[in-house]
């Protein structure tokens, strides 16, 4: 089984169009594995990016490098699919 | 025993649970809902229509499917729900029943089996179907992008190692082709609504062309009026408009292909999160997002009653 331990999602919301630009290059280093979860859409519109853990420091670094704001919209992904699971097994034991 | 009012509906499920609701669901209403086989997916699953139907033959039909892109998880949730609400909606004589008068509603609730199955089981992320195509060194087919609308063109990708490949031909897939086949042997769907999540959007064609719909105004306006009904119940903010000029370019998508074999109100959702989960949105938020979403959704197909063509 996959397992995300590690992995964050990025939150980018381009503000410019060179914002914009600097997103959609990382859209095409494939060796960082990168899942768009929202991909680039236009300024003012989020995009969301699953960065695995070995990805992380350097995408935030070439954010950081251009300029381009970001939030962690999740912190800890695999944290969320385990609260996930659970939630799923306390429903089918309540069952 | 369980049954579908003791179903837990503000959890998630997995495809045995939902299939054994879907059983369930047929077998406490013999003269409402039907379950179809359409085909088999790619590692054999069966893909199950539900058929909401009070009579008739080849009624001008509503076609809802949820689950197309399987780590979407609100949207098969957020199907339960639909099939239990058009059973209750009938059986209280509101909603929906006067569109059941005369128009029957298909609900293809996991559209993805081999993808869904895939999240449960192996990766909760995975958005494609199963397919191995020769050639391909990668796994899996974006089914959004392997219809036969603009295939291949511009918006998807041609690596098959993309979450957006658009596969090796049109309908190469067979969660695809066996709606391809169910729309054009039923030739009387009247709308079409696809659903997805995340990100809040009611969208309409075109996806693969700037040129708009030539019923791009109507279109709008239905959205428009969908939209309120929706947001009207939690504040839950939808944009809509058509594909390509509200989120990006994308080809060979499904309700593309639908507008272009005539069936007019063909719309695509996007669900919630709201901003803080993407495609982990919380159990507890399934009913409220089923909920608003259904509000949306009945606003377009009485319009679609209403305005037979």
């Amino acid at each position: 089984t996959e397992t995300f331990v590690g992995h964050q999602v990025l939150r980018v919301v381009p503000k410019s169009d060179e914002d914009l630009q600097k997103v959609q290059e990382l859209q095409a280093l494939e060796h960082l594995q990168l899942d768009f979860w929202l991909a680039p859409r236009g300024l003012g519109v989020p995009v969301d990016i699953r960065v695995p853990f070995p990805s992380v420091q350097p995408v935030k670094a070439h954010l950081e490098a251009a300029g381009v704001s970001y939030s962690i919209m999740i912190e800890d992904l695999q944290a969320l699919v385990d609260e996930e699971q659970m939630e799923m097994l306390r429903s089918s034991r309540q069952l | 025993p369980l049954d579908t009012n003791t179903f837990n509906y503000a959890s998630y499920h997995s495809l045995d649970e939902i299939y054994t609701f879907m059983d369930l669901l047929v077998a406490e209403n013999p003269n409402l809902v039907s379950k179809l086989e359409i085909g088999r997916s790619t590692e054999n699953r069966p893909l199950y229509v539900l058929k909401f139907s009070t009579g008739g033959t080849n009624r001008p039909a509503i076609w809802i499917d949820t689950g197309i892109h399987s780590r979407e998880w609100v949207t098969q949730a957020s199907g339960v729900w639909f099939a239990k609400k058009i059973v209750q909606d009938h059986a209280n004589n509101e909603g929906v029943a006067s569109i059941l008068e005369t128009m029957d509603i298909f609900l293809e609730i996991v559209t993805n089996p081999d993808g869904f199955a895939f999240t449960h089981t192996k990766n909760r992320l995975w958005r494609k179907t199963r397919s191995k195509h020769s050639g391909s060194i990668c796994v899996g087919v974006d089914p959004n992008r392997n219809w036969d609308a603009g295939f291949g063109e511009a918006g998807a990708s041609a690596n098959p190692c993309t979450e957006t490949y658009h596969g090796p031909y049109p309908n190469s897939e067979p969660e695809v082709k066996s709606i391809v086949d169910f729309v054009k042997s039923h030739g009387n769907i009247k709308a079409f609504i696809s659903i997805h999540s995340y990100s809040q959007l009611l969208l309409y064609p075109y996806g693969y062309k700037t040129a708009p719909a030539p019923d791009q105004q109507e279109l709008h306006e239905l959205s428009a009026k969908a939209v309120a009904a929706l947001s009207s119940l939690y504040g839950t903010k939808y944009t809509y408009g058509s594909i390509i000029t509200t989120i990006y370019r994308a080809s060979g998508g499904t309700i593309d292909w639908t507008y272009d074999q005539g069936i007019k109100y063909s719309f695509t959702f996007e669900l919630r999160d709201t901003g803080r989960y993407g495609f982990l949105l919380p159990a507890k938020q399934i009913i409220p997002t089923a909920e608003e979403t259904w509000l949306g959704l009945k606003v377009i197909m009485e319009h679609a009653r209403d305005n037979m063509y």
